[in-house]
């Protein structure tokens, strides 16, 4: 794997959720 | 606006804070740097929160974060650009 990702940064958005980090632990 | 405090996000979800502090960086980096703005922020708000409140409290620290994040994400669309030409 070249660890490429076209996808990243995920991009934020004002006044919409942000789904940057899907795997926080609550 | 009332400025964001660290009691202000404890009482949040761990997703609501990153929202809550995407909201409030969004603008300021969109002065900087308006059509990376939204990525920017995105590559900001990895970073803790404690760091992301200082920050927002400080312009110095702010400017200096944006610019290395502008710099990853130059280097990392130079390398995408690369490899898409093989």
């Amino acid at each position: 794997s070249n660890g490429s990702n076209i996808n990243w940064p995920p991009e934020f958005r004002p006044g919409e959720p942000w789904k940057g980090l899907q795997n926080i632990d609550p | 606006q009332v400025p964001l405090t660290a009691s202000m996000l404890a009482a949040a979800l761990p997703q609501e804070q990153k929202q809550m502090l995407g909201e409030r960086l969004y603008p300021l980096i969109q002065d900087m740097h308006p059509t990376l703005a939204g990525k920017i922020t995105g590559m900001l708000l990895e970073i803790d929160n404690s760091e992301l409140l200082h920050m927002l409290e400080s312009q110095e620290s702010l400017h200096s974060k944006v610019e290395e994040a502008v710099a990853v994400l130059q280097a990392h669309q130079a390398k995408d650009t690369a490899q898409k030409k093989g």
